[in-house]
């Protein structure tokens, strides 16, 4: 399920 | 990824390193059969790391990180998500459960009441949020609180009088990896479109804004190679 990209973040 | 964010991420990892090695250096000093000048010192004088920072980053990463089996983003996202979990939850176990460990913390001392901070945190993400969901009401709560969590540990160093090198080094390695990542928006605002994340971006201002003073007297000491000291 790719997330929102913001959440790629640690 | 870019160098920023690796750099920012490398310096926490760094900081957790440098809380592991001073536990561990707590531990192995106790079971000298001799009491040698470093242990006496170590055991009498407290470790002047703050338990409630300590919780509540816990809180931060079990608040931030709900998403570790659900949404894979890569390896490296995995393991450090996990290092970071482990690490914090042992930290907390460390100092309230190790018999010797929990000698070197300071209780009359880091009385921060870390309620003061998690309950308005939790208010602010309910109402100023990205989308109105379980996840991410908790995601930007663990933004909110991790950007005052710092507060309970600089009361303590205030109160603190000798500050030993590992707990400064710490303080300093988690103020930079934020300042870090400031540089990884900054960048990421300019090389990829549609990237804007304002929560993200005040809460990380402001938490590295935190560390301004802490910043100031840890480089003079350097500086001035005089012990890290802070002002009551």
């Amino acid at each position: 399920i790719p997330s929102d990209e913001s959440k790629d973040e640690l | 990824m870019n160098i920023f964010r690796l750099a920012g991420d490398m310096t926490h990892l760094m900081s957790v390193l440098v809380l592991l090695l001073k536990i561990h250096t707590i531990k192995s000093c106790a079971g000298k059969s001799y009491p040698c000048s470093l242990c006496f010192i170590l055991l009498e004088s407290s470790s002047g790391i703050s338990l409630k920072t300590q919780e509540l980053y816990a809180l931060v990463f079990a608040t931030r990180y709900l998403d570790i089996f659900t949404d894979f983003i890569s390896v490296y996202n995995t393991i450090m998500k996990l290092i970071f979990l482990g690490s914090s939850f042992s930290i907390v176990w460390y100092i309230r459960r190790h018999k010797i460990v929990r000698r070197s913390y300071d209780k009359d001392q880091d009385t921060f009441r870390h309620f003061f901070l998690v309950l308005p945190c939790l208010l602010l993400a309910l109402i100023i949020n990205e989308k109105f969901t379980f996840k991410e009401v908790l995601w930007t709560f663990s933004l909110y609180l991790e950007a005052v969590a710092i507060l309970p540990q600089l009361i303590l160093l205030q109160r603190t009088r000798n500050i030993d090198n590992l707990t400064g080094q710490y303080v300093f390695l988690l103020g930079a990896y934020r300042a870090l990542y400031i540089l990884n928006w900054i960048y990421r605002y300019f090389t990829e479109p549609h990237y804007v994340h304002w929560i993200t971006w005040i809460s990380g201002l402001v938490q590295t804004l935190l560390y301004a003073d802490f910043f100031y007297y840890y480089f003079s000491s350097l500086k001035n190679n005089v012990k890290l000291k802070l002002p009551a």
